[in-house]
């Protein structure tokens, strides 16, 4: 998995 | 979290404050742009809609609220509180040429096509080029105020320092999302004019004013 979905930036 | 998007965010969290500040002790909101403001707020909206859908942890919901808080705190003297001082002659950037595109874009490059990662994307696009009218109105009156330059500063760099948590995420975690990381770049790129300008004379004790 390359990317996350649950972004956890802001 | 790493070091690179804590100061990130603490450069971020600097400029709205600053920004806030600055209107509230000088009751003016001259010389600022109420159209990236509105921008602003569109992109908070947008993106930290997942407050109510996924915690990530306290830090990362508060942090969400105050920027959402203070984008419409913001909003809210310009438009209202001190509108009589607001320079909208000056504010001309047509907005619907970066609305419209951010949001074309962000139905054709997405990461799934959900309505929440569609806004999420479409907050990203838009906050690349959100600062644009802002800039085009420092050109338009030929000046910034030091405090307006500062402002810049610190909302230009909060991106800039986040390109060096993507690089840090990406050898310690394989942290790699595309559509950020350039966004992030174009964001960063737009303010380098004004770094530029910022260091050669802010920085030197001069008032920031162009040719």
């Amino acid at each position: 998995e390359s990317f996350k979905l649950q972004h956890d930036e802001l | 979290m790493n070091i690179f998007r804590l100061s990130g965010d603490l450069s971020h969290l600097l400029a709205i404050l600053l920004l806030l500040v600055k209107i509230w002790k000088t009751r003016s909101c001259a010389g600022i742009s109420g159209k990236s403001q509105i921008l602003f707020a569109i992109v908070y909206t947008t993106r930290y809609l997942d407050l109510f859908t996924s915690f990530v942890s306290v830090y990362n919901s508060f942090m969400k609220v105050v920027f959402l808080t203070a984008s419409y705190g913001t909003l809210y003297l310009m438009f209202f509180k001190f509108k009589p001082t607001y320079d909208h002659n000056h504010d001309s950037f047509r907005i619907l040429y970066l609305i419209i595109p951010s949001l074309v874009l962000s139905f054709i490059i997405v990461h799934v096509y959900t309505v929440m990662e569609i806004l999420w994307t479409y907050s990203i696009y838009l906050e690349a080029v959100a600062i644009m009218p802002q800039l085009f109105m420092v050109s338009r009156t030929g000046e910034a105020e030091t405090i307006t330059s500062h402002y810049l500063f610190a909302l230009g760099s909060y991106r800039a320092l986040y390109i060096l948590n993507w690089i840090y995420r990406y050898y310690t975690e394989d942290f790699l999302d595309m559509i950020v990381i350039i966004a992030g770049i174009v964001q960063t790129i737009l303010y380098c004019d004004f770094f530029y300008l910022y260091i050669t004379k802010v920085l030197k004790g001069k008032r920031l004013s162009l040719p």
